[in-house]
């Protein structure tokens, strides 16, 4: 049963294409099939694969817009068992020229609605806003995954966005629920980040994956040699702790 | 002679807000009357300032979409020389709200051109997208400020903004010009950081300030006591560095 989650967060620099490149890395390295699709106009999840965005002759985009179906827009990535819909600047207008469009809100649905594949999941990487890319990506998906880095501003966004999830799930996508929420870039060094990690787990307890995303250089890293960390570092914390989290991202999915 | 600077970047979380914050609070240390105008619907300079968004009975949106004046938004700080027109989360829908009107980008600058006021320099905190309100920001201001993290995916953003300000001029406000690149999160102890910032310096050389911004945990907890770092932790890296920042700026505008 394939399964569509979306990765989001309006604020920005959380970890949502960290997140969205290397747990569709760890998946594929446990013998899932995944499909990442990238949503923001920045093309990071992308670049972060390795993939030149001038060089991709259709992205999204064309899903969105023009309806072209999603088999002709994959891509293969030098990571087995995992494909890729590219993004490209023209990414950008398309929160513009769908705004007239009746459907406006349901456009990625439709488009993966028609998609037959093989693929165990579809992963999204989404901007930092609330605005129609993250709305059709919230109506098409089966579950939001949430990235908070542990610190005040992040902390600040996330009741807004559990209000506008379930704002969807009633008016848009009666189906989508929240898969969890990951703690990113903790340095346990600082108080700054166990206070918020604290405040998070007690007020969303079983929500919060118990695998937390330590804040280590080499997944800054990895994105400058298109790569995911565990590719570029497979032995350091950044890596294991994306295997942990994908372990049990799919052990609470009854897929061991 | 007043000076309007947007502090803008479409990536997420590059220090947009806390550059906004910190050197609003530092020119207002040097005996200059600021104002802040919180653009974004997180809302993050607003808390970040102490103020509860929820008490505000008008915000930046009453300007934009009800054509209040100004001088009716505006609240002040508990810092001195620093008043702020914050933002709500009713702003979030004046993306959709604009849309229709025939000069949505012209909003703003239309609102701050019948502002008379004794400030020396109006701030905007962009949200981190290239949506119609940072576009209402660019037509309105003098100048833009690019705050930019030393991490790859910041880096690869940085042309396409660049761009994007380039078209602003030509389409929108022939006045435009780009105040300066400022390195924010520098973190001495890595390659990346050194790399992005050399990178940064040999591209676009005289832009760069030359004060950096390091990484320093000061600046991410001050927002949670809703100070501006020079109130909570004064004698901190981080706000030596922001008031270099601010003093630096004046200089390169002939107001020492
Ligand atoms: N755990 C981590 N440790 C160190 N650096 C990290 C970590 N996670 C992400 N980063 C770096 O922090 C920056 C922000 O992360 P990322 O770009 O993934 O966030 P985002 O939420 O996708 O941002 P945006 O809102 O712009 O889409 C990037 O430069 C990334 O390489
Ligand atoms: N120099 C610094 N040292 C340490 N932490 C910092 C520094 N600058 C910013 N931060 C922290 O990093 C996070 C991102 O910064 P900030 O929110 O100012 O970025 P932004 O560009 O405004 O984000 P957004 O794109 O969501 O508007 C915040 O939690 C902030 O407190
Ligand atoms: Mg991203
Ligand atoms: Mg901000």
């Amino acid at each position: 049963m394939r399964k569509v989650v979306a990765i989001a967060n309006q604020k920005g620099g959380v970890g949502k294409t960290t997140t969205s490149v290397n747990m569709a890395a760890c998946l594929a390295g446990e013998d899932c099939r995944v499909l990442l699709i990238d949503l923001d106009p920045q093309g990071n999840a992308t670049s972060g694969l390795g993939i030149d965005r001038l060089e991709c002759e259709a992205s999204i985009y064309d899903g969105l817009v023009d309806d072209r179906p999603l088999e002709e827009l994959i891509i293969a990535t030098n990571t087995e068992n995992l494909d890729l819909v590219p993004s490209t600047t023209d990414l950008a207008g398309a929160q513009i020229e769908l705004v007239e469009h009746p459907r406006r809100e349901f456009r990625l649905r439709e488009t993966i609605s028609r998609f037959e594949s093989d693929h165990d999941f579809i992963i999204f990487d989404c901007p930092p806003s609330l605005g129609l890319l993250t709305l059709n990506a919230l109506a098409a998906a089966n579950t939001v995954l949430v990235p908070i880095q542990t610190e005040y501003y992040a902390l600040e966004g996330l009741g807004h966005l559990l209000q506008t999830i379930e704002l969807i799930h009633e008016h848009l996508n009666p189906a989508l629920s929240l898969e969890g929420i990951l703690l990113t870039m903790y340095d346990g060094r600082t108080n700054l980040s166990e206070q918020v990690a604290s405040e998070v787990s007690s007020h969303f307890g079983e929500l919060v994956f118990e695998t937390i995303i330590p804040r280590n250089v080499r997944l800054g890293e990895a994105p400058s040699f298109g790569m995911p960390i565990t590719e570029y570092a497979g032995s350091s914390r950044g890596a294991r702790s994306y295997r942990d989290f994908a372990r049990e991202f799919l052990a609470r999915n009854g897929r061991t």
